[in-house]
């Protein structure tokens, strides 16, 4: 059991590792570590990273959006070693700057080709991204409906759907 | 195994039978604040067996069903299914596509169906075991999650790697 | 010591009704209850939202936006009890769309009669509000600058700033 | 009681001597992920009085100062230097403009200014008193407050109530 969890981890850090440095920059690096060697399958584990020129640093010290991005990387990790069917994120762009939000639909796209991706977003950006969309409206019956909608009408479907 | 489609009916604020198509790669989600996007969300996990009303936002699991406003009844019961093409064999079937439902009445009682033939959760849960997407999979990632592995309350990443080994 | 209390509370109360029916919409009520009314001082607070035409629901049960709006308007509350020379929102917008984004910015424009308002966002909707715009950087050394920026320029600037 | 400017050297990634300017109305601060624009509003927290490393996303309150990278030397110390303008009379101060400035050493020793004259730290805390701005009030909204409200951990609603009162 130790040794099947042991394989998965080493598997885990080595894609982590790669996608990090996708999400961030060419020369970042970053690790994650057990905190108790000697005891795998009960350790805690720690994510550290070292991005280029600087100290290495705990996920902890790093700013909001670096901690999602982070987060997203980490995540996309474990998605590759078992890729799920389809997955789903909500709003998991939302403390992104463009350049990273870029990056994360980049990520997806990818891995579009092995899983459905379905995405719940406030942002522009991403919607640029979408291959099918439906837009969600609250009525004034307290119920809400759904009506698939194109991104180049969007600005006007959105106003339609909610006035 | 590829999701085909959502139907919604009597779930949280979707009081009347939605249905939502799922193609091939990128399908996305957008509208006002409040408008029912994560509630599409939570039909999902619900669907395919999510207990813990916590995760599902709720106090209670009849808060799952739309509970009333000044025009419209509370609804009788809440009921989603999902549909998957089972183009990769990964269901242990030989159904071609698969249906799973949900439904949970008013009164408490709960029915779950396997193309349209009552059964009971386990099959459920039985069923999607070796796919990845059971409730409890690192599948559904919401803002909530990336917090989780942020903050590592419980030792929570260490059980996302052991789910994933 | 109870009375001054519950004075600023039914203050705070009422100022809470107005904000919430500005950040939501004319038909919308809200309250603040004390859980224990028979001890104030210790009694922990409830917020309660009642949306036009749907059942009264507590803060837990509304959605990400809302929950965010909802507490932007408690803030507002307290802010007019004893308004604070100035108030800063660290990316207080991320979960809100784009109608509320405005709402949002609206209301802090209202106020910056009285206070200075530094928001810092990655929302092109509230950097459009803003009278004076920094922009901050990091270097390949590892150390943060900052320039001012005028807004039309922005995303030449940003370029600029973070190659 | 007006903003003037505030000036940050040392401290977290502003290594270099940083100053902005504060007019009335709303001035924005924009940047990357990663970039120092919530390392200034710890600034403005710290140079008010915060004491609580948590607050400031730290460890420890050494964190505070510029920590080294490959090309630059740890700082020697961290100091930020807030600039006011007594317009409404609401400092108990005949100064027309104010500065308070506080510097922490790699050595561990503080040091507090008022008007560029060293004071102890009780004497900025008693001056900000009644301003509505000393560390610890509802003045500095971060999303992370909102959060506090929301999950209402240690009645936390409450002794914002209290502040306000
Ligand atoms: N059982 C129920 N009956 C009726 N309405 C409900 C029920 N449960 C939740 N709602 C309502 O559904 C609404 C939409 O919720 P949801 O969380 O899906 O919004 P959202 O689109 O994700 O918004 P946001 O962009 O703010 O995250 C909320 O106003 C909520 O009060
Ligand atoms: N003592 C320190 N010395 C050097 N760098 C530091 C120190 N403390 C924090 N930093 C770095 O400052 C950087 C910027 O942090 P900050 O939280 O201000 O970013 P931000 O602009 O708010 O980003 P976001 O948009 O993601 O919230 C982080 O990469 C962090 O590691
Ligand atoms: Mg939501
Ligand atoms: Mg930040």
């Amino acid at each position: 059991a130790v040794e099947l969890y042991m394989n998965a981890f080493e598997r885990v850090r080595a894609n982590f590792k790669e996608v990090f440095r996708r999400l961030f920059h060419e020369g970042d690096d970053c690790d994650l570590v057990l905190l108790h060697p000697d005891d795998p399958l009960h350790s805690p584990i720690e994510i550290v990273a070292k991005p280029k020129g600087k100290r290495p640093r705990t996920l902890r010290q790093l700013s909001g959006g670096e901690k999602t991005l982070t987060a997203i990387a980490l995540l996309f990790s474990l998605y590759l070693l078992k890729p799920a069917p389809f997955c789903i994120f909500d709003e998991v762009d939302a403390p992104l700057d463009d350049t990273n939000v870029m990056k994360f639909n980049q990520i997806i796209r990818e891995f579009s080709q092995q899983s459905q991706f379905i995405v719940v977003t406030h942002n522009k950006l991403t919607m640029a991204e979408i291959d099918r969309l439906y837009g969600v409206f609250m009525q004034e019956s307290g119920v809400s409906g759904v009506a698939e909608v194109s991104f180049k009408d969007l600005p006007q479907n959105i106003e339609a759907l909610t006035s | 195994m590829k999701l085909k489609s959502l139907r919604i009916k009597g779930f949280k604020s979707f009081a009347d039978e939605t249905l939502i198509h799922f193609d091939r790669g990128i399908t996305g989600i957008v509208g006002p604040n409040g408008s029912g996007k994560s509630n599409i969300v939570d039909a999902i996990r619900w669907v395919l067996g999510e207990q813990k009303s916590t995760e599902l936002r709720l106090s209670n699991m009849s808060d799952v069903l739309f509970n009333g406003s000044e025009r419209r009844k509370p609804a009788p019961y809440a009921r989603v299914t999902i549909e998957f093409e089972n183009d990769k064999g990964l269901l242990p079937t030989e159904y071609q596509t698969v249906s799973i439902s949900r439904t949970l009445f008013r009164s408490g009682d709960s029915e779950y169906r396997l193309n349209d033939v009552r059964c009971r959760r386990k099959d459920i849960t039985d069923l999607l075991i070796d796919t990845g997407i059971g409730s409890n999979t690192y599948a559904i990632i919401e803002l909530g999650m990336v917090e989780e592995i942020l903050a590592d309350k419980d030792n929570a990443r260490r059980k996302m790697f052991e789910q994933a080994a």
